[in-house]
């Protein structure tokens, strides 16, 4: 495995810097993102599946640049369904 | 002069309006329980 996470990485990585620009109003949107992006498995961060995710939210976000949020909100959501769960009890 | 927009309102989309909200409140919730 790991054939696709390089590529996801660059791909990510200018989806970010795209984003960054369309979203200037709210900062706080690019921080969640990349939380999203740190939590989610490693496997799943070089798998096939990811890498379709970013490249159909990259080449949209540049046609529809007005439904940035809508693109940022799917990346999300995928992101969050493949995010290890690490739930550590906090001690009194 | 007032200047006529029609291509550049973010905020026209009303699918991107509801994504944006949804976004931030996911935010704003992740904030509060961290």
């Amino acid at each position: 495995g790991g054939g696709h996470r390089a590529e996801n990485e660059r791909l990510f990585g200018e989806f970010l810097e795209l984003c960054t620009h369309l979203t200037e109003d709210h900062p706080e949107v690019i921080p969640f993102l990349c939380s999203r992006h740190q939590k989610a498995t490693s496997s799943f961060l070089a798998s096939a599946e990811l890498h379709n995710v970013l490249s159909r939210c990259l080449s949209r976000v540049r046609l529809r640049r007005n439904k940035v949020y809508v693109y940022i909100n799917e990346l999300c959501t995928t992101l969050k369904a493949h995010t290890l769960r690490r739930k550590l009890p906090l001690a009194s | 002069v007032p200047m006529e927009e029609e291509e550049d309102d973010d905020d026209d989309d009303p699918e991107n309006r509801i994504a944006k909200k949804m976004l931030l409140e996911e935010i704003k919730a992740n904030l509060s329980s961290d």
